[in-house]
């Protein structure tokens, strides 16, 4: 079992296995892995079931709660532009943003900026009606960017406190595809010059290493503020995110746990951190 | 890892080399924990990187390597073939019936790519002079059913649905429409669902057993990470899976799923997606996964 001051190989396999497993992916695996046998070794920890309360205190470091709150304008409206790639929740995440703030009293607008995609306007326009709240959409053929500035002046002249901008879902290796949001953003910042006040990556929990460069292009590209990360009442639990740390650094501010409206929660680095390291 | 795994383990084989010395067993299996550190950053599960290591390293042992000049490219080759090896074989084309309509059946995670992927099978079948019936059984998702249909009618392509019955009905409903219409092929797209949801999975199974599909394909996102072989497993023990679909292959993830899933589940890569148009989708090949994969 403990060898002299020195972690077994056994601990030091099961700890890799449950740290790649959770999609830390092997390098940060390693450096944790080494970690705990550096606090091992300096007494810092005196067994081998404190470890996942060690690293856990290391890598909660990483996760100050004031990174975690959302971001609001000075003065209504506020713009939240929700990004990421396809399929990975952003329609369903507006939707439960919408309801979120709703509860809490917040007039909400929201804009149906995926044009392209069959059905997606009607997707957030069921959605809207489900919540409750006002939906600005295009004409057939509308441009994203032109949406966004129909919604922008609406917000302004009917006194929305809150406005959600669903866009299409993009891979981030397509420049044409990330040039046009950098276009959404410049047009929004017509008509609110101090907007977007919070651009949301939404990932997918399920997605491995590959998070990591989705972050770096769309925080490089779309000025990303924040994440959130879905589907994590799934199996996956979206250390991914731990991964990415050492390139980019984005606050998760929010995680999906279901398809319902309800299904949002703020995010709260503790029980991430526990259903990883357990 | 911006450096290919045949130059970092180039540059560490000549390492060896410039210190004066031969190529060890002992080196190669240094070299190996590269391979290994490579495929698990290209998201293959771990308990996969560690079976197919195993396979590997008996081959890397030998005299091949060793007495290779360049024995990174000598090792990288025995990963690429053992990958090619792994991913390839059994039966990649759709099985289509000659007797009354075949019925495949379309499963997997939310947003792995289904609805489209089912349009785009229509498609690739109508131009072979089938007629495809493609039926919106997603009862669940807000306008699923009309994602479908727009799809069906960019395509010209008749969509079958209804409202105010379950999932299995209307798959059971569709089969009979198809006989009485003379559609020869009837695709099922099903709602996104986890392999953990107890009610849904045994919907599925449902569908199963009362339309006996002739292809059940598991819809994989080519980004999904080490869960992969949680859900293609579960997905596999109750379904009678009979191939897999990658999709978003466009992107730029590595696509170490392509590996996981077809490791625990044994059953053919038959098409990937890549692109969100309803043309792009392709034959799998696994010679430009496994090179892929490798980074
Ligand atoms: N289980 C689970 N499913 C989710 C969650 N968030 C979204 N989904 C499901 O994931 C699927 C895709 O969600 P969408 O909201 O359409 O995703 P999207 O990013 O808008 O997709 P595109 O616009 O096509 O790129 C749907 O079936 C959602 O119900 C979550 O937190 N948990
Ligand atoms: N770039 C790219 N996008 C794809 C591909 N396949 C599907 N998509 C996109 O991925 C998103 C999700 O696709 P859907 O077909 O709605 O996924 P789904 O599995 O039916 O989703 P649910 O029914 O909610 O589970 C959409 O934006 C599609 O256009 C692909 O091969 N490449
Ligand atoms: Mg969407
Ligand atoms: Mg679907």
């Amino acid at each position: 079992l403990l060898v002299g001051r020195k972690l077994g190989e056994a601990e030091c396999d099961e700890l890799r296995a449950t740290l790649i497993g959770a999609d830390l992916g092997p390098r940060l695996a390693e450096d944790l892995v080494d970690k705990a046998q550096g606090a091992f070794k300096d007494r810092a920890i005196e067994s081998a079931d404190q470890i996942a309360q060690f690293l856990k205190a290391e890598v909660k470091k990483q996760f100050p709660p004031q990174d975690s709150a959302p971001r609001f304008a000075d003065e209504a409206p506020t713009v939240i532009l929700i990004v990421g790639v396809n399929g990975s929740g952003k329609t369903t995440t507006t939707a439960k943003l919408a309801h979120f703030y709703k509860q809490q009293g917040q007039k909400v607008l929201l804009a149906a900026a995926d044009t392209f995609r069959a059905a997606a306007v009607e997707q957030l326009t069921l959605w809207s009606e489900r919540v409750g709240v006002e939906i600005v959409k295009g004409q057939q053929g509308a441009k994203p960017d032109s949406v966004a500035y129909t919604a922008c002046e609406k917000a302004l002249a009917q006194k929305f406190d809150l406005l959600l901008i669903d866009t299409a879902g993009r891979l981030h290796n397509k420049k044409n595809l990330m040039d046009e949001l950098e276009k959404i953003t410049r047009v929004i910042k017509k008509k609110v010059p101090s907007g977007p006040h919070e651009v949301l990556l939404v990932l997918d929990g399920t997605t491995g290493q590959n998070a990591v460069r989705q972050a770096e292009v769309f925080t490089g590209g779309a000025g990303v503020t924040g994440l959130v990360i879905t589907k994590l009442d799934g199996t996956a639990k979206g250390g991914a995110v731990l991964a990415m740390r050492s390139e980019v650094e984005v606050p998760v501010k929010w995680i999906g746990l279901g398809e319902q409206m309800t299904d949002l929660k703020p995010f709260d680095a503790d029980s991430f951190l526990d259903a990883i390291f357990g | 890892m911006f450096e290919t795994l045949t130059e970092s383990l180039g540059s560490f084989f000549s390492k060896i080399g410039a210190k004066g010395r031969k190529i060890t067993e002992t080196d190669v299996k240094e070299g190996l924990r590269t391979v290994r550190m490579a495929l698990l950053e290209a998201d293959v599960a771990l308990p996969v990187v560690k079976t197919f290591m195993d396979k590997v390293g008996e081959k890397a042992v030998g005299q091949a390597v060793l007495e290779s000049v360049q024995p990174q490219e000598q090792l990288v080759k025995i990963v690429h073939d053992e990958l090619i090896d792994l991913m390839g074989g059994g039966e990649a084309q759709l099985v289509l019936q000659n007797q009354g309509p075949t019925i495949i059946m379309m499963c997997g995670l939310q947003g792995s790519g289904k609805t489209t992927t089912t349009a785009k099978l229509a498609n690739r079948l109508k131009a072979k002079g089938r007629k495809p019936l493609l039926v919106a059984a997603d009862l669940q998702r807000p306008a699923a059913v009309a994602q479908l249909k727009v799809l069906g009618e960019d395509l010209d392509v008749p969509v079958f649905s209804e409202s105010g019955v379950s999932p299995p009905d209307v798959c059971v409903h569709a089969v009979a429409h198809a006989k009485q219409t003379g559609r020869d092929i009837v695709l099922l797209d099903t709602a996104g669902r986890l392999h953990i949801d107890d009610d849904l999975m045994k919907e599925l199974e449902t569908v199963q057993q009362r339309t006996q599909p002739h292809e059940i394909l598991l819809v994989v996102d080519a980004m999904v990470g080490q869960d992969a072989v949680q859900s293609a497993k579960e997905f596999d023990a109750r379904l009678p899976i009979s191939g897999v679909i990658l999709t978003k292959l466009d992107g730029d993830a590595r696509g170490g799923a392509a590996l996981s899933v077809k490791h625990v589940t044994g059953k053919p890569i038959k098409f990937v997606g890549v692109g969100e148009k309803l043309d792009r989708l392709e034959e799998f090949h696994p010679e430009r996964m496994a090179t892929r994969i490798l980074g």
